[in-house]
């Protein structure tokens, strides 16, 4: 799966996600990935995020809204995506799961959560400073 | 790390990154950036976990999911469960550029985007087809169904709701190659 976050320099913001799921589901089966708040949000007026990782169960949290909202509220991206991720943490300690964070002046963070096999997760940032795709990583929590 | 423009995405997708960062440059707009970014990661299929020939279901067939929102005017459109057409993110910024709806599904998502232009085409591969095989080959493992005849976690189906429900601690399947 694939979540993007593109913001301009006016702040302008959108967000998008693709993918094919998981492997052997039930035929008629969807995930996170397209749907509003879940798989993605972006408001231009606070931010947007991204999420990925076992849709069954992160849709049931909205994390990319909650993060969104959280920013809105003043939380800087990377508070934003751990508190997104606790959240979830409290009902399923061990889902599979990460999102980025990005506010509308272009700070960005991310998060996921600690698993046997999944202590770190990569993401790419492209910015005016970098100009070219960077791979970033953060510890789970 | 303030700087605008600003491209981010999750994984290791450079070269959907880097496409998504030249739309910006070029003077694209924010959904252009994600929509090229995104059907990039589609042609590529990006890990087996994007686009066509990736996570077959229980049927073998691979299907789409995708979304794509306007952080201005808040519009979306997403598809999900959409099949035979590998620009998903496409569909979905049809969905929300040519209806006045959000989220289209299944057959009728596919068939809304043939009649926008899309092509419709076989999305099995022969890595898709082994991945199926493979899977029908260790007794339907793993599997995501629960509380039905035979035992899904050692039988493959067709299978039948079991006259009881039990509460099972759920099995962990979603990893780093197999992910919403």
């Amino acid at each position: 799966t694939i979540g993007m976050l593109a913001v301009d320099r006016d702040g302008h913001m959108a967000a998008g996600t693709s993918t094919n799921g998981m492997t052997h589901k039930v035929p008629g089966r969807v995930g996170d990935s397209p749907i509003v708040g879940a798989g993605a949000y972006a408001d231009s007026s606070a931010g947007g995020a991204a999420a990925t990782g076992d849709g069954d169960i992160m849709m049931r949290f909205l994390p990319s809204y909650l993060a969104v909202e959280l920013m809105r509220a003043g939380a800087d991206p990377s508070a934003a995506c751990k508190m997104a991720i606790s959240r979830i943490k409290r009902h399923y300690s061990e889902f599979f799961g990460a999102i980025i964070c990005a506010n509308t002046t272009g700070h960005y963070g991310a998060a996921c959560n600690k698993t046997p096999g999944f202590t770190r997760f990569h993401y790419m940032v492209s910015n005016s400073k970098s100009d070219a795709p960077l791979l970033k990583s953060v510890d789970c929590v | 790390h303030a700087s605008l423009p600003l491209v981010i995405n999750t994984w290791p997708f450079k070269n959907a990154t880097a496409a998504a960062w030249r739309v910006l440059q070029s003077g694209g707009s924010v959904l252009d950036a994600v929509e090229r970014g995104c059907a990039r990661c589609e042609v590529e299929q990006c890990d087996g976990s994007v686009g066509y020939g990736g996570s077959p279901d229980e049927s073998g067939e691979t299907t789409l999911d995708a979304l794509i929102m306007n952080g201005d005017t808040m519009e979306v459109g997403a598809v999900a469960g959409l099949r035979r057409i590998k620009n998903a993110i496409g569909v979905a910024r049809a969905v929300m550029e040519r209806t006045d709806h959000t989220l289209l599904v299944g057959q009728s998502a596919s068939v809304f985007a043939e009649n926008m232009g899309f092509v419709a085409e076989d999305l099995t591969t022969n890595k898709s087809l082994n991945i199926f095989s493979q899977w029908l080959q260790s007794n339907c493992q793993p599997n995501y169904r629960k509380n039905v005849f035979p035992d899904p976690s050692a039988s493959c189906g067709p299978y039948e709701p079991r006259a009881t429900l039990k509460r099972t601690k759920r099995a962990q399947h979603a990893s780093r190659l197999s992910h919403d």
